[in-house]
């Protein structure tokens, strides 16, 4: 559809992208990690798009199997929740994902 | 107002309360904290009580200033949300409350 194709578009063309929730701290907390470690994620609030955003969580359930918030995706690749990407920094592993995908 | 007396009710008679979302990932972790400590906190999922879910919530408001979920009392007193009852679990002080009031 338009809109998978317009998310392919959006996590290949940014290097970290995160969809969100303005009132969920989960996603609170990936976007203050981010801001941490000095990197400018292209953050896509799901509650602020009005009809778009329901949709648009069903296209990325689609894409990669997950309906929930926050939705991060570095380099183009999947990589999960707030829970997986704190995962990644804990074991030294994220930032050389973002070195790579140029988000450093 | 009834409401406003039914939530002064719930919080004095029971030792625990957490009025939490079912879906939110910290009202899901302050539950959790609770199990693990063997308490049975009584739980209101305010997503699932219709129209009177976000009225429950004006009140917890001007009760207690908070509108966020979770929003934990013990023994009547207003504790706050998760990030301020994992604070008083990790200072050694919240076991002592559960206790006081009966809770474990
Ligand atoms: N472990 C996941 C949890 C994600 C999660 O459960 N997110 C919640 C909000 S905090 C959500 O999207 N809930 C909606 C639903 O479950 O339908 C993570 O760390 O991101
Ligand atoms: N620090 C608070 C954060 C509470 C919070 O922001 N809760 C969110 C859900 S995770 C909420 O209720 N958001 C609704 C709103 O902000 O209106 C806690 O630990 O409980
Ligand atoms: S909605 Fe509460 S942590 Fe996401």
């Amino acid at each position: 559809s338009r809109l998978e194709e317009s998310v392919k578009t959006t996590i290949t063309q940014n290097p970290v992208v995160v969809y969100s929730k303005t009132w969920c701290s989960y996603s609170f907390e990936v976007k203050a990690l981010f801001k941490r470690l000095g990197v400018q994620p292209l953050v896509i609030e799901l509650d602020e798009l009005g009809p778009q955003g329901p949709q648009l969580q069903k296209v990325l359930e689609r894409l990669t199997g997950q309906h929930t918030v926050p939705n991060v995706f570095i380099g183009g690749k999947h990589i999960g929740g707030c829970t997986d990407t704190v995962k990644l920094y804990r074991k030294g592993e994220l930032e050389p994902m973002l070195s790579e995908a140029n988000a450093k």
